[in-house]
């Protein structure tokens, strides 16, 4: 063998420090069953190999869903934003209009959370700063109501993008699930496509419980794509990759701090060299 | 659960009774670490419990009334209450002002967290003033605005100022608005970030803070460690709150910020509304960690 160690305890216990650290705990038993088997097979020869392999493994399980958004064949494409309580939705949507203003796109955005205390000002504040137009209803009125006249509005306008702004929610609340179902429904029955991308936001600090997150959400709204927000920290993300493997959803996008400029395309081996670091 | 697995790894010692031996326990020893760091527990943290429960299991005698598997939980199950924390632990009430900065990642629950407290706070008798000392994130003064609104208490706010004078000067005028407790809510942060942890401790130069309360989310996975650990470093917390339990996350995170801070637990949110606020009980916390 070419220096290194083997595959003994020692190393696999290593192996599970690395994995577990980084949010992969859910999917922990399967990879270190994957390079065992690699080993048996002499795919892999020594330790300094399993991190390359597992870097390849890794980012190959992570590529391949679409990561850009998915267009309406004509008219507005509509998106729709959900995820748990200060996961980064509103700021997201920030983030997500700067991006396709500078592809030249018309935004227009849809302020969907009528429960938060500020919630109605907060996207205000991002639509003014941005230069968008923006639909919003009275705080306690229907979420389902305000997607309505979104949809409306952004047929009347011929914009490019509408972007739906929801209230934080757990995916245990059932009554909360429901009203987020029907915001979909809405949206399905007002525009033939639609919601052309339902974009769960997950916050990258959250362990485990992200991967039910992201079951019970695409059980409610068929989620299309996932955006890791605050990947600026020392969180390492590493849910995603056992959300990838049992729920097949893709990340489209991460975020990377608190302004609109703070949004990168999702890129699988970068992000998982960072998580085996 | 915890107590099935438990018992099947045991189920062949239930006849042999005896003591728990380091052989016997190991299997068990490997379930309990699984049902930790499946609870999110820190990877460390994990190992260093059940390092701890195995000195504390092996040569202890199998209760004829028991199985071993459910002696060895009760062990776990204890180690842990005790490593939640004491039961009740306050928030340090002065007889004159008390003054008390919520701190935490972003999204983490603080602005949400204050009005809270205020409202449990109010309902001791006590007059807080809330004052908005988050001025970057769009609208949180007016967040805390609604929410003084909505239980009809005081905010101080202040236009172009930052944060340490907003909270300087929000201290000094409580009394004359005949409040008692001062609530300080800060932007969100990252531990990493350096200008604004040093702004945290400005605040605590300027302000006498009474107390220093951390904010985070019950979710949070392996991470917990490193924010906690920095934000306590930097400002010593003298306590810890912890959002969104109403979910199905396991709470890991408990033990671990309680490992690496040794600050205590003092209460647990429960919900979005202004009463979901409850005292923490490291017992509940300890049965749910375990699953
Ligand atoms: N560092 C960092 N902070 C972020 C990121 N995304 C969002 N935030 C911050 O996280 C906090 C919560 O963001 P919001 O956009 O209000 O989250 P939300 O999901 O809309 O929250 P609710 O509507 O209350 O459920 C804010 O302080 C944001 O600035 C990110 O990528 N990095
Ligand atoms: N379900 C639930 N939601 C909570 C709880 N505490 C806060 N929230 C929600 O979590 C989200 C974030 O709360 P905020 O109070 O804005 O959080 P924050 O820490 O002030 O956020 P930043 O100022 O941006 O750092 C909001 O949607 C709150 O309603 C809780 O105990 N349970
Ligand atoms: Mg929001
Ligand atoms: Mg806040």
């Amino acid at each position: 063998f070419s220096g290194g160690r083997q595959l003994d305890d020692d190393f696999i216990e290593d192996l599970e420090e690395v994995l577990y650290s980084s949010d992969m705990g859910a999917t922990a038993v399967k990879i270190i069953e994957r390079v065992q088997k690699a080993y048996k097979k002499r795919e892999i020869e020594s330790t300094e190999q399993v991190f390359e392999f597992l870097k390849k493994d890794l980012a190959e399980r992570l590529s391949g869903g679409d990561t850009s958004l998915r267009r309406a064949a004509s008219g507005p494409t509509v998106v729709l934003v959900a995820g748990v309580n200060g996961s980064g939705k509103t700021t997201s949507i920030a983030k997500l209009t700067k991006h396709f203003k500078e592809q030249g796109l018309s935004v227009l955005l849809a302020a969907g959370d009528t429960f938060r205390a500020a919630a109605v000002e907060q996207l205000t504040i991002w639509a003014d700063r941005l230069d968008v137009p923006i639909v919003k209803g009275e705080t306690g009125s229907d979420p389902a109501a305000v997607a309505y006249d979104a949809v409306e509005a952004a047929l009347a306008r011929q914009v490019d993008i509408l972007l739906v702004d929801t209230a934080g929610r757990l995916h245990t609340q059932k009554n909360l699930m429901t009203e987020l179902e029907k915001i979909r429904n809405v949206l399905s029955k007002k525009i033939a496509d639609a919601p052309h991308e339902v974009l769960l936001v997950l916050d990258a600090t959250t362990g485990q419980n992200a991967v039910q997150q992201a079951k019970l959400f695409s059980e409610t709204i068929q989620v299309t794509g996932l955006v890791l927000s605050k990947l600026d920290g020392t969180a390492k993300g590493g849910a995603v990759i056992s959300i990838r493997d049992q729920v097949d959803i893709p990340v489209k996008f991460i975020g990377v701090g608190e302004q609109p400029d703070d949004l990168e395309v999702f890129e699988p081996a970068p992000f998982v060299d960072a998580l085996l670091e | 659960s915890i107590s099935k697995s438990l018992d099947s790894v045991f189920s062949r010692f239930r006849k042999k009774g005896g003591v728990l031996t380091e052989e016997n326990i190991q299997e068990g020893l490997r379930e309990i670490r699984q049902a930790l760091l499946e609870a999110d527990v820190n990877f460390k943290v994990a190992k260093g419990f059940v390092k701890s429960i195995q000195e504390q299991a092996v040569g202890a005698e199998v209760l004829k009334s028991v199985s071993p598997g459910q002696q060895l939980i009760k062990i776990v199950h204890d180690e842990l209450a005790v490593l939640m924390g004491e039961k009740a632990a306050p928030i340090q009430l002065n007889p004159g002002l008390t003054v008390i900065m919520m701190v935490g990642l972003q999204g983490s629950g603080k602005t949400t967290t204050c009005g809270k407290l205020a409202k449990l706070l109010s309902k001791q008798g006590r007059k807080p003033l809330l004052v908005a000392a988050d001025i970057q994130r769009p609208a949180a003064i007016e967040q805390l605005r609604v929410l003084g609104k909505q239980l009809e208490m005081p905010v101080y706010t202040e236009e172009g100022g930052r944060p340490p004078d907003i909270c300087q000067n929000g201290v000094r005028q409580a009394s004359s608005q005949g409040c008692d407790v001062v609530i300080l809510d800060t932007a969100g942060r990252l531990h990493i970030d350096d200008a604004l942890m040093q702004e945290l401790e400005t605040v605590r130069k300027k302000v006498a803070v009474d107390e220093i309360l951390l904010v985070c989310d019950a979710m949070t996975g392996q991470d917990a460690v490193n924010s906690a650990k920095e934000f306590n470093q930097r400002l010593e917390v003298s306590g810890v709150i912890l959002t969104k339990l109403d979910g199905d996350t396991r709470g890991g995170a408990a033990l671990s910020i309680r490992q690496v801070t040794g600050k205590p637990i003092k209460f647990v949110g429960v919900g979005e509304k202004l009463d979901k606020l409850e005292v923490f009980h490291p017992d509940r916390m300890a049965d749910r960690i375990l699953g």
